[in-house]
């Protein structure tokens, strides 16, 4: 484990503490995408399903079942609790769009033709759109709650993290996983207009905001 | 370099 894994697990945990924090302070969902979260679940729940047969370590597992519990738990605040406060009609960004393609680089790229192998795949893919959904929604709507802008902040510097992580496994161990780094590079390609808007306007005291 | 899967990652 080296520091730059670290923040980016623990910048990830943040990201989804603000979440639900501001659900369950402000008693509403009001700009964040139900798609986007039911992305993540789709992701970890993938992702995961080798916590029955895989041990790596404790850190390991209980983060695993904090990011599968907490993320079904967010779809329970946005369906359930505080369902009057989610408009599906601005969160309308088909994730056909991100699913599909997915699918097809997990059949492609992959570590190997077996369920949980493809499923790893497809998990990765999947992630680095699965963001799509929340920011459409932000540019339909144009401005955004300030935690909904740190969440997404947050997330976004998760996943750069995971850039400098795979080049330093590599330099360190001689490790390189494609799959996952080039994952990472798109991603982050995905943010960068978020993360300027971010730097320009949020960072400088003002509110979120889109030109 | 190692190209294979590296699982004990999040």
């Amino acid at each position: 484990m080296n520091i730059f894994r670290f923040l980016a697990d623990l910048s990830h945990m943040a990201s989804i503490v603000i979440l639900i924090l501001q659900i369950r302070k402000t008693k509403s969902a009001a700009g964040v995408s139900y798609k986007t979260q039911f992305l993540y679940a789709l992701v970890f729940v993938t992702r995961y399903i080798d916590i029955f047969f895989h041990y790596v370590s404790l850190y390991n597992t209980f983060m695993k079942i904090f990011f599968v519990t907490s993320t079904i738990y967010i779809l329970y605040l946005m369906r359930v609790q505080y369902k009057p406060s989610h408009d599906p009609n601005i969160d309308t960004f088909r994730i056909e769009y991100i699913i599909a393609p997915s699918a097809v680089l997990a059949l492609i790229i992959n570590h190997g033709y077996t369920l949980y192998e493809i499923l790893w795949s497809f998990s990765v893919w999947l992630e680095s759109g699965a963001i799509l959904p929340q920011l459409f929604m932000l540019q339909r709507t144009g401005e955004a709650e300030t935690l909904t802008v740190h969440y997404i902040f947050a997330l976004g510097i998760y996943r750069l993290l995971y850039i400098p992580n795979w080049i330093y496994r590599y330099v360190t161990e001689g490790r390189v996983e494609p799959i996952a780094f080039l994952a990472s590079l798109i991603q982050t390609a995905l943010y960068s207009d978020f993360f300027y808007i971010y730097y320009t306007k949020v960072m400088q005291g003002k509110k979120f905001e889109l030109p | 370099a190692v190209w294979n899967k590296v699982h004990d990652e999040l």
